[in-house]
Formats: C-alpha cells, structure tokens, sequence
C-alpha cells in the first residue's frame, strides 16, 4: 500500500470550515488525518487554490473525496519544459 | 534576446513607445528551471527602487546567497521542490541544487527573455551578436524553481503559482505543459485562473508536439497560449559534396574548421551493427566505419545535440544530421562540439542519393556565421503544437504566435550550450529554440503593455495582444507553416504574430471578467463541485433559468464547430446557423469602427450591427455574428478574419470552422 502511494491535490471550499477550527491548516489536517495516520501535508494552497497537497494511497484519495468540505481529490501530475 | 526586440519593432518604435514609468512596478514571474543570478541580464543599473509592493525574497541555498543573487532587476527568487522529493525522493545535490540557482540553463533563459536588462555584445560563440535584452527591460524578475532533472510537479508548480501571486507578481510566464485535461484538473489552469482573477496575466507556451493536430498544452481561455515562429536570422552552413553539388544547412559550430577538400561520407546506418544505428544513438557506431569520416545521421528519437557526440565519441570527423519528414524542412540550430550541420529533409535525401550511388561518397562542410534579414519570417515553426483545442474545441487556441527559433538570451554558467554533460565549454548565452521560448517573449510583452497601461484587466491586455496580431506578411500573402510549406492557419498561428507597437494602441479591446469565465464554465456544464475547485468560488452556482454558452464568452477569436449530418448522404445540404456574441470596450479616442469579414467559401458570416461607434474611451458595444454553413465532410476546416476598423486601428479576430 506504502509503494502505491502518490501525491494528490485536495481542494477545499475553504468557507466550508467547521466553525470548531479557526485556522484552516488546522482543519486540512484533521481533513486528512481522517483518511490516513501517517500522511503529512506537502504543502498548503491559500493564493491561487483553497486545500493541501499530500501523499496518500488510492483508498485513502477515495476516502478523503467524501470529506465534507473536499471539493476534488487529483492526482499529481508531471510536467515537461517545453 | 538578440535580434527579436528588432524584430518586433521595440527598436524601431522607441521613439513612439512611452517609457512608462509603471512598467517598472510591474513582477514577471517566470516558473523554470531557477536562475544563474551572475549574467549581465539581471544587472539592475538603471532601475529605481524594487516596488513597495513587493513581498517576495530571494531564498537561500548551499550555492545561492540572497545578498549576492537578488538586487532590483532580480526582486525574487524562490524555490519548490517538497513535491518533486515527496514522489522521486532527495534532491542528488552532486547534481542539481537545492536551491533557486538554475543548473539546466532553461530558467536563465527563459527569464532573461521575458525581462532581462541590455547587455551588449552578447553572442553564442560569435553567432547572434548584438544587444541582448529581454522584452520588457524595466521590469523585474521573480524567478519560481519548479523543475528538477526528473520534471516539473503540478505540487510544486501550484505552490510556486500561489506564492508568486501572493509576492506580487503582475505576469506570470510558464514555458511547460502537461497533458491535455479538463481545466478542474489541470492545476496550471486552477492557479492561473486564480492569478487572473487578481489581476494578473499568465502566458504559458503551446507545447512543442506539432505539426500533428490537436497537440496543445494549456488551452484554458484565460491562459496566453503561445506557439512559436522563426525570426529573421539564420546560421547557414554549407555541404559541399563530391560532386560539386552544394546544400544549405544551419549550424552554431564554431572550432576548427574542416578541411576544404572533402572527406569520405558514411552514412550512419551502414556504420553500425545497430538496427536503429542510422539515428546515431548512444553506442551504436561502428569506430571502425566512421573514424576520420563526416558521419550523416537521420533525426529522431535522441537529442540532435547528442548525436553530435556519438559522431565524434567514434571518432567521426564531422555529423550531417538530415531531417525526415517528421521535421520536413525545419532548421533548428545546434552549438555541436564536432563540424556539424542540420539539413532539411529534401536536402538530407538528396545527400542520401548521393552517398549510396556513388562508390568513392565525399563531402565537406562550410559554416556562414550569421545571417540576418531572411525572408521570409516569420514562418511558423514544425514542432510548435496545432489546435484545435481538444479540451475546448469552441475556443481557438494557440492565442498567437512569437519567436521561439533559435531565440539566443542568457544561459547557467552549470552546463555548455549542448547542455550535455560531455559539453565542458561555459557560454554566458545560449540559442535555443521551442515555445518556451515564444512564451516569455509574450509575457515581457504583457509586462511591457501593463506598464503602459495599468488599469487594463489581464483580458484587456491579451486582447490587445491577439487582436493587432498579423497574419500576412507586410507584402502580402499568408503566413507560412514551415511544415507544410503553405500558408498556416489560425490553428497553428491563432490570431498572428504578435505586434507590440500595434497592441500599445489597440483601439477596442475584448474585455473579460472573472464572472465572464465563471458563465463559460456552467456552459461546460462543470458541477458546482468542478467549478469551485477551479475558482475557489464555493458558494456559486450555476443559474438554472440561464442559457449559457461558450459562443457567448467574449473571446478576441471565434471557433466554430459545426455538426456534420449524419447517416449515409445524410442530407448533406442542411444550413446550420451558430451565432456568438461580443464586446468591444472603446481604449482609444472616440470614433466609429466598421467590421470586415474575410469568410471562407463553405461558411457565410454576417455581423450585426456592422458599425459601432464609441463616443468616449470605456464605451462597451456588443454584436452578433451569424456563422451559416451547409455539412461539409467530418474533419473539413476552413478559415477567415473579421475585422473592425476606424481607418487606423484594425481589431482583427481569427475565424476557425470545423465541421464533425
């Protein structure tokens, strides 16, 4: 499961927050923790994108879809200079 | 850059161009390979203070010290690299650096273009000298390193967009792309939906997977996207076979020169035991065969400039590299280590009739240096991705057209122009060539535009930049597409080549908002869900009682996608009618413009009203165009221009029609 991990980028509707939090951060956390134990934010989005960036396998990416709050889970892409 | 600011007329019009004081309060944000801060092109003599508000910094690494990389032309400098070590594992620091510095020369390049200050007497090994500077030389510089040896992460490249903006980036220049997907998925498009939504302007490059159809990178409509064309200068080189017969190839080889009396020619594919021998890949020559002998290998598969090293790692003493007809005619110059020169396919053939029917095969290679005033140019080039949009097929893309061929600007002091790592020279300049570097040329124009006119949006700048576009030459006749060899069409060119002093004063622009996209993506019947992961708007909705439209997104080009009847004959004469909606915000002086329509035979096109006239500058006037067209076979496409025009501005808009 470990091996089958990838990143994917979770987006939040960030004025979806439960009132019990009052940093955002805090609730992507609990948003993924809720998934996966293990799993660390990558990064946080705040300017051009509401969610966080995270290593998670396919159940766990399923998983974090149903979370109240979670707009889309996708997976990380690469791209090429051109 | 040398040359294309001539090119484009910035030379020429300097006069009449204002220096706006404004273009220096303008970031471009270029997201690359990093930056070599030490090349002359960030030098900021000149340059005011950096802009109050600025809130980038220059990030600190082993190699990159802040005090010494960042000054007032390089305001930024930062770098993202979690995601890229989250999937590939640590950063090898003995081969790139964990920092913004720029080991690829990519980043160098691409930033110098888009902003880099004058440098004189640049030049690649004596090729392309002259003043080199980038398209906008007041404005500053932020470089964003997203790309490693393994790639670019979207992780990484969403990070690097979120921070460029909240840094106070006014453009923002992307020369990468990923496949094609839709816009809810393509983390590109998010942050540059976003970043526009704040006002700024995102230029991304089309992809370099042409000519073959729909072959586009970052097609959302409120990205630039930016295919590439020649400019006029070459490097000719010159094969002088035993015959006597001559070719004409291009060349950035500068060493010692090969002797005037020919050597004997070999083709690659008879020197080797290897079946794909003759594309001169690693270890497939036999040293043998091609000792002492000008080596001719075909294009393909690996990098042109490694074939160079195959040639002379077997002890060739010289490389023809001949184009097939994946590349046709297509000269892109390479700064080999060997004598090397790149012919087109026609002459590459001719060079194979040669080698295989005569038993005593020689030849020899001349190189010309620089040649400038080729004409004709622009023409556009084979590699550069094609529409239609494959996401989108009722937006045409790509947006426009700019120098991407042999673009010379500022390169890494880590590796040689070949960026190959046997190549041990050091250049402070590189030519190089691909829609990256078409891209930064445009978002240096965007830098350029929004210095002068600051309260545009990012829609009003692009169209400006689309709509005085050209897509003749000043002698008449189309645009040329190298790989055909005929005139290209909006889905190679867009709208045109683009013309800076022209788009300062565009006349009428197509302006577009926020809540403009907003309509188009209900009209892609996007959910709720897709539309606020684009937008990070999560309380919209889409209207129910509304009829939305992507013809009624106010684009400064029209695509239009008609059905073609089905069934066997299948009523072949049925007209179908598709009309789209527009409208022009008066930028100039009051005046009356009259619209022109250039259709193609299989389409009528009429406009309503045909003249609108603007009593005050911001003045907004709508109109309909009517598309009508009768089936056509699946796949026909055919093309025209429409026009408004007061007798000195000409706002042209490119008509695409498909039938499917």
């Amino acid at each position: 499961a470990v091996a089958k991990k990838r990143t994917y980028i979770v987006h939040m509707a960030k004025s979806q927050m439960p009132p019990a939090f009052t940093e955002h951060r805090h609730w992507y956390d609990a948003s993924l923790r809720s998934v996966s134990d293990a799993a660390e934010i990558i990064y946080a989005y705040d300017t051009v994108a509401h969610g966080f960036s995270a290593r998670l396998s396919p159940a766990e990416a399923r998983a974090l879809e149903h979370r109240p709050g979670v707009l889309g889970v996708v997976p990380e892409e690469r791209y090429e200079l051109h | 850059t040398t040359r294309t600011p001539e090119f484009l007329g910035l030379d020429r019009r300097e006069g009449l161009i204002p220096q706006s004081n404004t273009e220096s309060d303008v970031v471009v944000g270029v997201l690359d390979t990093g930056v070599w801060p030490e090349r002359k092109s960030y030098d900021d003599a000149g340059l005011g203070p950096v802009p109050a508000s600025w809130k980038g910094v220059c990030e600190e690494g082993k190699d990159f010290k802040a005090a010494d990389a960042c000054n007032r032309k390089l305001v930024g400098a930062r770098f993202f690299s979690k995601g890229y070590e989250a999937s590939m594992g640590p950063i090898d620091e003995t081969k790139e650096s964990r920092s913004p510095r720029d080991n690829d020369g990519h980043g160098t390049h691409t930033s110098s273009t888009a902003a880099g200050s004058a440098v004189p007497d640049a030049n690649l090994l004596g090729y392309a000298a002259g003043t080199a500077r980038g398209m906008s030389t007041r404005a500053r510089v932020a470089v964003y390193k997203v790309c490693w040896l393994g790639g670019c992460f979207s992780s990484d490249i969403l990070a690097a967009m979120d921070k460029a903006i909240e840094d106070g980036c006014g453009v923002l220049s992307l020369s990468l792309g990923g496949g094609m997907s839709d816009y809810y998925r393509d983390s590109v498009a998010i942050g540059a939906f976003n970043a526009m939504a704040k006002g700024v302007v995102v230029s991304c490059s089309a992809g370099n997977a042409g000519p073959g159809t729909s072959t586009l990178s970052n097609v959302a409509p409120w990205i630039t996207t930016v295919g590439a064309g020649t400019i006029d200068r070459d490097f000719p080189a010159y094969v002088v076979l035993g015959d006597g017969k001559n070719y004409t190839g291009v060349s950035l080889y500068s060493g010692k020169p090969l002797p005037s009396s020919p050597l004997p020619l070999i083709y690659a594919g008879n020197a080797t035991n290897a079946t794909n021998g003759n594309l001169c890949m690693v270890g497939t020559l036999l040293p043998d065969k091609v000792s002492g002998k000008i080596v001719l290998c075909d294009r393909g598969i690996n990098a042109r400039v490694q074939k160079g090293f195959v040639v002379r790692d077997a002890g060739g003493a010289g490389m023809i590299l001949a184009n097939t007809a994946a590349n046709g005619e297509e000269l892109v110059a390479d700064a080999h280590l060997l004598p090397a020169t790149a012919v087109g396919e026609k002459a590459g053939d001719a060079i194979k009739s040669y080698l295989f029917s005569d038993p005593n095969p020689k030849a020899t290679v001349a190189f010309g240096g620089t040649k400038v005033g080729v004409m004709p140019s622009p023409v556009v080039a084979a590699f550069s991705s094609r529409g239609p949009n494959a996401v989108t097929p009722d937006i045409l893309k790509p947006d426009l057209v700019a120098p991407g061929v042999n673009i010379l600007a500022a390169w890494s002091g880590s590796v040689g122009p070949t960026g190959q790592a046997a190549d041990p020279r050091r250049t402070e300049f590189n030519i190089i060539s691909g829609t990256s570097m078409s891209c930064p040329h445009v978002s240096g124009l965007a830098a350029f535009l929004r210095g002068a006119h600051p309260d545009w949006s990012p829609g009003a700048v692009k169209s400006a930049l689309m709509t005085t576009a050209y897509a003749d030459y000043p002698g008449g006749g189309g645009i040329l597409d190298v790989a055909t060899g005929r005139p290209a069409t909006p889905f190679d060119f867009g709208a045109g080549h683009v013309d800076p002093p022209k788009a300062l004063d565009p006349g009428l622009v197509y302006d577009l908002t926020v809540d403009d996209y907003l309509d188009f993506l209900c009209a892609l019947n996007y959910t709720t869900l897709q539309i606020a992961s684009v937008s990070r708007r999560s309380n919209f909705t889409c209207d129910n009682k509304k009829a939305y439209a992507v013809s009624d997104l106010n684009y400064p080009s029209f695509a239009v996608a008609f059905a073609t009847a089905s069934g066997a004959g299948g009523g072949g004469s049925a007209t179908t009618t598709v009309k789209h909606t527009r409208t022009l915000t008066n930028v100039g002086a009051p005046g009356t413009y009259k619209a022109t329509v250039s259709a193609p035979e299989e389409a009528k096109v009429t406009v309503d009203p045909s003249e609108l006239s603007f009593a005050a500058a911001g003045e907004k006037k709508s109109y309909t165009v009517a598309f009508s067209a009768a089936s056509q076979p699946s796949g026909t496409a055919a093309f025209g221009r429409l026009e408004w025009s007061d007798g000195k501005h000409v706002v042209a808009s490119p008509l695409a029609f498909t039938w499917t």
